[in-house]
């Protein structure tokens, strides 16, 4: 028989918590739930430090727990693989589209927070440092 | 007088779960 487990909203972080103030780089305060693509690129693009990228998922499969997921990216133009283990409700921003997760409706459960299915060929927003001169 | 409880701000660069490796320019 399937066992659930209790949620548990303190190991995971609490931005994502609809609600949750968000400072740009500009300084601008929005909700997490507010947030639009062009807020993630115009933050990049005047940080010192950080630039955006393009991280489209490959493969999504099983952690190693079982509400662990294990999440494949192509980042980049290099098209670097990265994998990532989340819990299944953890939400990536998805170019164009928002919030998306493994499993949205427990995503929704836990933060209030709408999301989508994040499926294989979305293409999420990530970060990379920006060359140390 | 009660003081108001401060909210906490998040920096938008902690919602992206992962920096990627470091690309050439």
């Amino acid at each position: 028989p399937a066992v659930s487990s209790p949620p548990s909203p303190v190991a995971l972080p609490p931005f994502f918590m609809r609600g949750s103030i968000i400072q740009l780089a500009d300084g601008e305060l929005k909700r997490v739930e507010d947030l639009k693509t062009e807020d993630f690129i115009q933050s990049a693009e005047i940080s010192s430090e950080l630039k955006i990228d393009s991280s489209t998922v490959e493969r999504i499969d099983s952690g190693q727990s079982p509400n662990a997921v294990v999440i494949q990216f192509s980042v980049g133009e290099l098209k670097a693989q990265v994998c990532v283990e989340v819990l299944v409700e953890y939400p990536f921003f998805v170019f164009g589209q928002g919030w998306s997760s493994c499993c949205p409706d427990r995503t929704t459960q836990l933060f209030e927070l709408s999301c989508a299915k994040l499926c294989v060929g979305d293409v999420c927003v990530s970060l990379t440092l920006r060359s140390l001169r | 007088n009660v003081e108001p409880r401060s909210v906490p701000v998040f920096p938008w660069h902690s919602l992206v779960p992962f920096l990627a490796p470091t690309q050439s320019d």
